[in-house]
């Protein structure tokens, strides 16, 4: 059988929010290390790969492999269902067609459960090659959220140039044109505001708003965002998911015909 | 005006 538990169904609704806009399902492969969804978006043009590590519940418990086949749109549902300080178990028998959310009030008072079933899914799957990738920017993730939101009103396409003295973004269009700079900083008393640049050659690429814009969907999990790029592959935006994992969103390029 | 690829065009099927 399978079972896990978090203290609290913050992160798990947090994570919800975070996929199932770009998703309408997934495959939450589980296996005693853990939870592992990948899945493209219907277009084929972004990927999410989740990752949550075993260790990073208060119990867990997967005696079998077991793929479980969600719909993330019912599955949220079922998750606004929880507070965010219940108690949140996932529970599901080997080899079942169902699986069942279990929130328990703090004070033990009320305790629910909810019953949804498992879909069959057939999904392609990617093998991504572990990359060096030529620029690393790490960043405050509520300013690239800002960034991308504010750069969709100009154009459908965002440009990022990564050079040593900082990343900019730009876009163009009808309205006019924005070119967001940022600076490496060197000296901020808090890690999580500062913005580092770990260079091994200058990339410029361009990609689409929108998909960047539901990858923000992500900020409430990550004071921090990595953009991890290189020259024509796809782009890596990962939020970590404190003392659990993290999400990674991938984004393939927009090139010049 | 820059083309939109596809993922499948970067990385393989597993």
């Amino acid at each position: 059988m399978f079972e896990a538990r978090l203290n609290n169904a913050t992160t798990l609704k947090k994570i919800l929010d975070a996929i199932k806009d770009l998703l309408n399902e997934g495959t939450f492969d589980c296996s005693d290390s853990g939870i592992q969804l990948q899945a493209m978006d219907n277009s084929h043009v972004s990927l999410v790969s989740l990752t949550l590590r075993s260790d990073g519940f208060d119990k867990f418990r997967c005696d079998r492999n077991l793929s479980m086949g969600m719909n993330l749109g019912s599955m949220a549902k079922i998750l606004k269902c929880a507070n965010n300080d219940d108690t949140v178990t996932i529970k599901a028998q080997d080899n079942a067609d169902t699986v069942t959310f279990m929130f328990e009030s703090q004070n033990q008072e009320k305790v629910s459960d909810y019953e949804m079933k498992l879909m069959n899914l057939d999904q392609e799957h990617l093998g991504i090659p572990e990359t060096d990738y030529s620029c690393v920017v790490r960043m405050p993730a509520m300013e690239f959220a800002r960034i991308c939101r504010d750069l969709a009103q100009f154009s459908e396409s965002v440009v990022i140039c990564c050079t040593k003295e900082g990343v900019k973004f730009s876009a163009s269009g009808d309205v006019g044109s924005a070119n967001v700079k940022l600076a490496q900083t060197f000296n901020v008393d808090k890690e999580e505001e500062a913005i580092v640049i770990e260079m091994q050659e200058p990339v410029v690429l361009t990609f689409a708003c929108r998909y960047l814009n539901a990858f923000t969907k992500a900020t409430p999990l990550s004071n921090q965002v990595q953009l991890s790029m290189s020259a024509d592959v796809p782009l890596v935006v990962e939020y970590r998911i404190a003392e659990l994992g993290h999400i990674r969103y991938y984004l393939a390029p927009k090139i010049e015909d | 005006t820059p083309v939109q690829n596809d993922l499948r065009e970067f990385y393989c099927l597993a």
